[in-house]
C-alpha cells in the first residue's frame, strides 16, 4: 500500500 | 444521465517551456497533462453511482487498471472529428509525426486506430460517458465481488436501458465487444511511457508515476 500513496490519499479524501 | 452530468470539462495542456527541444516538450506537456487528469479522473470516479460503495482496496485496484482506458476513451471521442490528428486536449492535437518524433509511434497507430474503430461506430454521448465507467469497473475485484458486480450490474443495466431507446439490434454487445481493443491500446500506451521514463529518463510526477507502476 505505501507503494500506492497518492492514490490512496487521494481517494480517501472526501470529494 | 448521471454519468452525463458528472462528467469533467476537459482539460487544457499547458505547454512546457523547460526545453527547446520540441520533441521532449511534447513529451512533457503531454506528461503533465496525463497527471493532471489523473486527478481529475479520481474526483470522477467518486460519483460514478456504486463506485464508492466498494471497499478502498477495490476502488484503488479498478483505478489501477482502468484509468488509461478511461483517459483514451476521452482522447479517441475528441479525435473523431479530426482527420489524421489525436486530440489529447483541444490545444493538443499531435500527428503522426509528432508522436514519432516523441518516441511514441505506437501509442499514436493504436489510439488512432481506437479512433477508427470508435468513429465506424458512431458513438453518442451517452454511450462514450457509459464505456468509459465500464472501462474503470471492468476488472477483478481484489475485495468484494458483491459489490463489484452491483457496481458493473448498474453499469450494464444503464446501458442496456440506453441502447432500448434506438433501434440498433446487437449495439450493447457490440459497444462491451470493443473494450478488448481499449485495453490493449491503453496498454500499449502505459507501456510506452514507461519506457520513455525507464529508458529515456523521462521525468514524470509523482501520481502519473504511481499509476504507471501499477501496471508495470
Amino acid at each position: 500500500k505505501e507503494k500506492h500513496k497518492i492514490l490512496h490519499q487521494l481517494l480517501q479524501n472526501s470529494t | 444521465s448521471h454519468l452525463l452530468l458528472t462528467e469533467p470539462a476537459p482539460l487544457a495542456a499547458n505547454q512546457d517551456n523547460s526545453t527547446s527541444d520540441s520533441s521532449l516538450r511534447t513529451l512533457l506537456t503531454l506528461c503533465d497533462l496525463l497527471n493532471r487528469e489523473l486527478l481529475v479522473l479520481i474526483g470522477w470516479a467518486k460519483q460514478i453511482p456504486g463506485f464508492s460503495e466498494l471497499s478502498l482496496v477495490d476502488q484503488m485496484s479498478l483505478l489501477q487498471s482502468g484509468w488509461m482506458e478511461a483517459l483514451l476513451v476521452d482522447v479517441a471521442w475528441r479525435s473523431q472529428a479530426t482527420g489524421e490528428e489525436l486530440m489529447f486536449a483541444g490545444n493538443l492535437p499531435l500527428d503522426e509525426a509528432q508522436c514519432r518524433a516523441a518516441g511514441l509511434a505506437d501509442v499514436y497507430e493504436a489510439v488512432r486506430h481506437l479512433t477508427v474503430r470508435y468513429r465506424a461506430m458512431k458513438l453518442s454521448p451517452d454511450e462514450v460517458v457509459t464505456l468509459k465507467a465500464m472501462a474503470l469497473a471492468n476488472s477483478d475485484p481484489v475485495d468484494c465481488l458483491d459489490s463489484l458486480q452491483r457496481f458493473q450490474d448498474g453499469l450494464h443495466e444503464a446501458l442496456q436501458e440506453y441502447e432500448s431507446t434506438r433501434r440498433e439490434q446487437n449495439r450493447t454487445g457490440r459497444l462491451l465487444m470493443s473494450l478488448p481493443l481499449l485495453r490493449q491500446t491503453a496498454d500499449r500506451a502505459v507501456q510506452a511511457l514507461l519506457r520513455m521514463h525507464h529508458q529515456h529518463g523521462i521525468p514524470i510526477h509523482k501520481l502519473l508515476l504511481e499509476m504507471l507502476n501499477a501496471k508495470a
